[in-house]
């Protein structure tokens, strides 16, 4: 049964990308197969696989193709590892940003495509993962209305705890919007273990939303934010790593949902 | 002359609310007279002031007043310290994310709101400041139709470098829309002493961008992430402190334009 999940959070800089590009990975290493789409238009999942980045190629294509053109799913992607697809953000998904994901009826439709796409491809796939900008855009929506399940990474800091009950508001309104459930799952993530702010905060987090906060919590390790320079996961930089350990084991948890 | 600041980079989490926060509150400790604008929906600058927030009180009124109806700055703002004016995001203002920034005319007019306010109120103010969310939404817009200087925190970290390309071309777009030239500081933000790929960074900043990067920058230190939950600037939390000593600094770098 394929499960598709959305890697996503308003609050900026969290590590919804680290999270997106590492446990994509790791799942492949554990022998699923994966496809990882990139719906930011900065493209860092893509810059991060060593997949096409509009930085270096202005013409690339991705998911832009199969949202503004109806492109398929499969006609947009390439085998970046072994078990792994990337569909790259490609150089026009910032044009998806700026269109109204309003109340007319053009603007409702635009937020189905990604759930249409899917529909017709990469039916056998064990994983989707979607890694999603820190915005309530239009591609946003088409996250929401695409996934079953939404990962929501969440940094060990005030800020990023404040922002939480307002996207859970967003989320909830979205299944109103579509009449199902969308199952939600926190991941601690940059946290800082000396911290007091910090382990306050994980605290907290297993406190308001007990069941949904997984297992293992990601600590702040430089590994982790040195392997997308070289576009590679923490696993082809630093295999034994923290980082690494880490992420494997939280594929495990999101396979078995493993949680506090 | 007033100067009118946008705090603004579409990467996340690279300290634009840390920033406007405690950049407001330097200048009005040295005597300048300030407003502080929260146009990002999370209300984190509101909440860091411990102003109006959302989440406290939902039917707080703000900037989204300013936007949505067309009230007057002065009418939605409070001094939240002497010399410091805040006008805070309010509940609403998530309804203008969701507008399109397109080509037609009600579309492009949206964008001119915040300029057209500024026009008529705080004319006598030394600084405006605007804390902007991560995205190049219809709030986007407001900010850089309305500012003359754009203030872009670049925390160092490899995607927080890759996405900043992007976001020049965004704000050379913009440049062509209105017929004039915006002004532009980086400021190197979250700084690792200790980490090669944070050294690198900077020093590719001051080389890709030379003239433009503030003399001062500001390092990770605790003080700066936990005074936000208490409502407070890092001068009113911990004074004698790196962070404090820092954002002093960098408020004397933009009044008298230094840069590395
Ligand atoms: N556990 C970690 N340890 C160290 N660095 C990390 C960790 N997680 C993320 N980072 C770094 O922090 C920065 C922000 O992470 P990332 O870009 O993954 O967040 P994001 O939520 O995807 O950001 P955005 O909101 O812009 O999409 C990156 O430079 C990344 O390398
Ligand atoms: N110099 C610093 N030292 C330590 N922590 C910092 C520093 N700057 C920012 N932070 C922390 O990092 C997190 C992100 O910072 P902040 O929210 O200011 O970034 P932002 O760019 O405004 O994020 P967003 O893109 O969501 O608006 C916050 O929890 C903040 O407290
Ligand atoms: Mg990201
Ligand atoms: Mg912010």
């Amino acid at each position: 049964e394929r499960r598709i999940i959305a890697v996503m959070n308003q609050k900026g800089g969290v590590g919804k990308t680290t999270t997106a590009l590492n446990l994509a990975c790791a799942l492949t290493l554990s022998g699923h197969r994966v496809v990882a789409i990139d719906l930011d238009p900065q493209a860092h999942l893509s810059a991060s696989l060593g997949g096409p980045d509009p930085l270096r190629d202005p013409g690339c294509k991705g998911i832009d193709q199969v949202l503004i053109e109806g492109t398929s799913l499969s006609g947009a992607s390439q085998e970046v590892r072994p078990n792994l697809h990337l569909v790259a953000a490609g150089a026009r998904l910032g044009e998806m940003e700026s269109l109204s994901s309003g109340r007319s009826r053009d603007g409702a439709q635009r937020g189905f495509r990604l759930r249409d796409a899917l529909d017709r491809s990469f039916k056998s796939v064990d994983v989707v993962l979607i890694d999603c900008p820190p915005s309530s855009s239009l591609l946003a929506m088409n996250a929401l209305f695409a996934a079953q399940e939404v990962l929501i990474p969440v940094s060990s800091d005030y800020l990023s705890l404040h922002a939480l009950s307002r996207f859970m508001a967003v989320i909830q309104h979205v299944e109103g919007a579509i009449k199902r459930n969308i199952t939600r799952w926190l991941v601690v993530t940059r946290l800082h273990e000396r911290r007091r702010l910090a382990r306050e905060v994980r605290s907290k987090l297993m406190e308001y939303f007990q069941g949904q906060v997984l297992m293992t919590t990601i600590h702040e390790t430089v590994a982790l934010a040195e392997s997308p320079s070289f576009g590679q996961s923490i696993f082809e930089y630093r295999n034994a790593s923290r980082g690494a350990d880490e992420y494997r084991a939280l594929a495990d948890d999101l396979l078995v949902w493993r949680t506090c």
